[in-house]
C-alpha cells in the first residue's frame, strides 16, 4: 500500500485579521516540518501507529498548538491534557485514551503505551492498564511514571499566548493584573486548591 | 487540538489526537479527544461492492474471504437500518450487485478508515461525530453487531458513501455538527470544527478533510503525492519544496 498522512493543528474561528501573515507562515512552517517527519517515517516502512504518535508528539512540543507545551488553561489557571490513539487493525478495535493529565510531557505517548501494554502486565497493577480503554488523572500519571515517560511541572506547559487568552476569557480580577512570567507562574501552581474566581456556571451558554 | 492520521505500507491506518481542551473549561471537564467515537475513530470492514475492485488480489485478504459468506445475508438490511438510525438520509448509489454475494465472491477486499477531529469538543460529543462519519462510510461493520436481531427478508441494495461525503455530512458547512448548535451557531463556538481522515477501499487510499469553521490548520500528502498545506477554507496550496 502507498503510505498516506494528514495532520491538523486545530480548527475554529481563524480569520486573516486575527492571524497576520507572519503568524500564518509560522504555522505553515511548523505544519510542514511535522508532516515531513511523519511522512519520512511512513516512507521508511515504519508502522502507522509509530508514525502517527511520533508526529503528534512533535505537535505537543511546539508551543504554537493547543496540546502539550502551549496547551490552554482551564478556569482555575491549570492545564489538563488529553490524548487518544486508535488503530484500524481488523475487527478487533484497538484504542486507548488518557485525560486529566497535568504533568505528562507527551500525553500521546502515554496513550500509545497503554494501547500497547493494555493486555500485559496484569500481575502488576502499577504497570499494567489491564485492557482499560480510558484512564484519567493520577492513575494515568502513575502509569506514565511506570512506562518511563517524561513528566514536567505545570509551568512547563505555560505560554504567554495561552495565559493571555485565559485572562481575556475569564474576565476575572486576574485580567487586570500584569501577565506573569514563567517563573512567576510557578507560584500560581497551587491555584487549583484555592477558591475559584467563578461560580462554576457562567461558562455554560444559554440553553 | 492536534491530530494525525497515517496509513502505512501494510494498509493499517492509525489516528492519534492530543489536546489541552477548551480555553477556560471547568477543571475536570473531559472533551471529545479521549472519548471513543467522538473525537477519534478507526475501523476496518469488508468491502461489499465487489464490482469495483476487479484488480484486487484476493490473496491479499485471506481473512476477508473467510467471513465474506457470513456477511452476505446481512447486507440486505443496510438501507433500512441506516435511514432509520441516522439523522439525515443517505444515498443508495453503488453496491447494486449484492445478489452476487449469495455466491462466493471472486474479489473480496477490505475497507478501512481512521478519523481525528478538532473543534468544539462538547459538540463532537453530542453527535458522536467521528463514529457517525465512520458509520456512514462503513455500513457493513456497523451492522455486524446487530446480526442476531436481523431478519433476512429484505433484499434491497446496500447503502454506502465515501468518507469524503460522510465528512461533508458531519463536519462540513450545514452538517450535523453545525446543526447540533441550533440557534447558538456562530455565537458561542458550539458546533464549530473539522475532521481529517484517511479511507482505504481495496488498494485505493483517499486523504480527506472537511470543516464548518473559517479555518483549520492542516497539511497532507494528497493522492497525487503532492505536499499540501492550508489554514483557511479553500486556501490549500501545493508546497513545491517541502
Amino acid at each position: 500500500f502507498e503510505p498516506r498522512i494528514i495532520i491538523h493543528g486545530g480548527a475554529g474561528n481563524i480569520t486573516r485579521p486575527n492571524l497576520p501573515p507572519n503568524r500564518q507562515e509560522s504555522y505553515k512552517t511548523s505544519l510542514l516540518r511535522i508532516l515531513k517527519h511523519g511522512n519520512d517515517l511512513l516512507q521508511n516502512g515504519v508502522s502507522a501507529l509509530e508514525a502517527a504518535t511520533s508526529t503528534v508528539s512533535l505537535f505537543e512540543d511546539d508551543p504554537l498548538f493547543n496540546c502539550g507545551h502551549g496547551a490552554v488553561f482551564n478556569r482555575a489557571g491549570g492545564i489538563e491534557l488529553e490524548a487518544s490513539v486508535m488503530v484500524s487493525s481488523g475487527y478487533k478495535k484497538s484504542c486507548a485514551a488518557v485525560s486529566l493529565l497535568r504533568h505528562v510531557k507527551n500525553p500521546i505517548l502515554l496513550a500509545r503505551n497503554i494501547l500497547e501494554h493494555g493486555e500485559q502486565d496484569l500481575e502488576e497493577a502499577s504497570a499494567g492498564a489491564q485492557g482499560h480503554v480510558h484512564i484519567s488523572g493520577p492513575t494515568a500519571e502513575d502509569l506514565a511514571k511506570a512506562y518511563g515517560l517524561e513528566l514536567k511541572p505545570q509551568s512547563y506547559f505555560w505560554t504567554r499566548k495561552r495565559w493571555e487568552e485565559h485572562k481575556r476569557g475569564l474576565q476575572s480580577k486576574l485580567a487586570n493584573e500584569k501577565v506573569p512570567s514563567c517563573e512567576e507562574f510557578r507560584g500560581l501552581e497551587g491555584l487549583d486548591d484555592q477558591e475559584p474566581p467563578w461560580d462554576g456556571f457562567e461558562y455554560l451558554p444559554q440553553g | 487540538t492536534v491530530g494525525c492520521v497515517a496509513a502505512d505500507v501494510h494498509g493499517v491506518i492509525c489516528t492519534a489526537t492530543s489536546t489541552g481542551g477548551l480555553t477556560n473549561k471547568l477543571p475536570g471537564r473531559i472533551g471529545d479527544t479521549p472519548t471513543v467515537g467522538a473525537g477519534f475513530w478507526a475501523e476496518e470492514g469488508i468491502l461489499l461492492n465487489i464490482d469495483e475492485f476487479d484488480s484486487v488480489d484476493s490473496a491479499m485478504f485471506p481473512a476477508t474471504e473467510s467471513v465474506y459468506g457470513t456477511l452476505a445475508p446481512i447486507v440486505a438490511f443496510l438501507p433500512s437500518v441506516l435511514t432509520d438510525c441516522l439523522p439525515f438520509s443517505t444515498t443508495t448509489k453503488g453496491y447494486q450487485h449484492l445478489t452476487a454475494l449469495t455466491e462466493k465472491p471472486t474479489v473480496p477486499a477490505t475497507h478501512a478508515l481512521a478519523l481525528s477531529g478538532t473543534g468544539n469538543g462538547d459538540s463532537f460529543l453530542r453527535v458522536s461525530a467521528c463514529r457517525t462519519a465512520g458509520a456512514l462510510a462503513l455500513p457493513p461493520q456497523a451492522l455486524m453487531s446487530m446480526l442476531p436481531k436481523m431478519s433476512l427478508s429484505d433484499k434491497t441494495a446496500v447503502s454506502g458513501i465515501t468518507l469524503r461525503a460522510a465528512l461533508k455530512a458531519v463536519a462540513g458547512p450545514g452538517g450535523l455538527l453545525q446543526q447540533s448548535a441550533g440557534d447558538r451557531w456562530n455565537r458561542t463556538g458550539e458546533g464549530e470544527g473539522g475532521i481529517i481522515g484517511i479511507e482505504r477501499r481495496g488498494k485505493d487510499t483517499d486523504v480527506v478533510f472537511d470543516m464548518n469553521s473559517s479555518g483549520m490548520f492542516r497539511a497532507y500528502i494528497d493522492s497525487s503525492g503532492r505536499t499540501m498545506v492550508g489554514i483557511f477554507r479553500g486556501d490549500d496550496e501545493v508546497v513545491h519544496n517541502p
